[in-house]
């Protein structure tokens, strides 16, 4: 099962090209890996059934096997989406955070109450599938406005989604690839540097290409 | 929609991080722009696992806090920048850098304001040097400074100087844009608005009739 999950993880990674990355000059060397990079993390990206057309990979995860320092920056659209408020009060409720469960194909925005309960549903049913509290899963999503998530297809690939984890380059590669929209080209970068004198690597991935004036706080 | 997710694995205690990862932002997500519209799902998630065994960063303004300060501002621009690059329709990456403002913010400011400007856009898909919407844009921004103060270089090219438009050479102006389109390659526009000690960059894309066809097809 590895080997086959391995290389649909290169598959999915590289479902779609990745972006030039601009790094900034400075005391840092690029290295591979992305959101992986950093000890401690896991990722992964599937295809779950949630995009509306086609079969690039739609569902990622990213974990930590430790309890992470957990920060947020969030959009100041009044009109924000139920994983966005989520997000809020569970970071209100808590400093860390394990995992960051993100879903392409609908954005859960406008979807009212409703939509609010996917989101509970979707993060309490991956919290206990990594034996987890509930507010220490997060949940970002992206799509279409005013459409729910496709809940049934989310749940169901969950475990899939879980055994896929992997630390390595195309774990990352492939969340990378899987949470994005109208993007071309995936993004993702890693750094390591010093801190202290110590070692510490500093990794992430984005999606973006259209909808974007970002005003987060 | 913009989303990132950014992991490190440096020991840092929940308030420093939080107050790091919006500084980082300020200075990244919240500097790039494709088409003036804020999502309702904009989110950037950061974590730290602390398990490289670095020494814990718990003052902000620590040596150690600085350094871990200038990482997440170098991923998170990295990122900002390929999200900016890779806009619908765009052809090239722009970036506005502002130097000479009151501070950091209002360079800012000023640098999205015309990163944002669709008339910016739209000229630098044509291939259009054109100083006089960078100008309008920079003097929008809602940040007071002497127009007669006011620089503006096309790449290397000195379009405006002293609040004043240059003879410049267009076609050489046209064909540095021309240059960037065909490799999508990066425009880089250098404003200054005085010599105060504030400098800030935003970045964006030219404005593509692509851009129009996607998002006119692409329904809610």
């Amino acid at each position: 099962v590895a080997a086959s999950s391995s290389s649909s993880m290169s598959e999915a990674s590289n479902y779609i090209p990745a972006a030039p990355i601009f790094l900034p000059e400075g005391p840092w060397q690029q290295i591979p890996g992305g959101v992986t990079a950093a000890k401690g993390f896991k990722a992964a990206g599937i295809y779950g059934g949630l995009r509306a057309k086609g079969e690039k990979p739609d569902l990622a995860l990213v974990t930590c096997d430790v309890d992470a320092t957990a920060a947020g920056a969030f959009t100041t659209n009044m009109v924000a989406a139920a994983p966005v408020l989520y997000c809020k009060n569970a970071l209100d409720i808590s400093k860390t955070a394990r995992a960051v469960l993100i879903n392409a194909g609908q954005a859960n925005a406008a979807t009212g109450d409703a939509g609010y309960q996917d989101v509970l549903e979707s993060a309490g049913a991956l919290a206990m599938l990594l034996k987890l509290k509930p507010e220490e899963v997060l949940i970002e999503s992206t799509g279409i406005i005013g459409q729910r998530i496709k809940k049934g297809a989310l749940l169901n690939s969950l475990p899939k989604l879980v055994n896929s984890l992997s630390p390595s380059i195309e774990g990352a590669g492939s969340a990378a690839v899987a949470i994005t929209t109208t993007d071309l080209v995936s993004k993702s970068v890693a750094v390591e540097s010093q801190v202290g004198g110590t070692n510490i690597k500093v990794g992430g991935m984005a999606k973006g290409s259209g909808m974007i004036h970002p005003n987060m706080a | 929609t913009m989303l990132g997710v950014i992991t490190t694995d440096a020991l840092v205690n929940s308030d420093v991080w939080r107050k790091m990862v919006q500084i980082s932002v300020n200075r990244s997500f919240n500097q790039i722009t494709v088409d003036g519209d804020t999502s309702t799902n904009d989110t950037v998630i950061a974590l730290a696992s602390g398990l490289s065994g670095s020494i814990s960063i718990s003052n902000i303004n620590c040596h150690e806090a600085m350094q871990l300060q200038a990482c997440l501002d170098a991923v998170m621009q990295g990122l900002a920048k390929s999200i900016a690059w890779d806009g619908e329709g765009a052809t090239c990456l722009i970036e506005v850098t502002v130097t000479g403002a009151e501070s950091e913010a209002k360079a800012a400011k000023i640098a999205r304001s015309v990163a944002s400007s669709s008339l910016v856009k739209a000229a630098v898909y044509g291939r259009d040097p054109n100083w006089g919407r960078i100008a309008a844009a920079a003097g929008y921004a809602g940040i007071p400074f002497h127009q007669n103060d006011l620089r503006i270089m096309l790449g290397d090219i000195l379009l405006m100087d002293n609040g004043q438009p240059l003879s410049f050479d267009r076609s050489a102006a046209s064909n540095y844009l021309r240059k960037a389109g065909e490799i999508h390659g990066t425009v880089g526009i250098y404003i200054s608005v005085g010599d105060g000690p504030g400098s800030g960059q935003a970045w964006g894309c030219d404005l593509s009739y692509d851009y129009v066809k996607i998002n006119a097809e692409y329904t809610t």
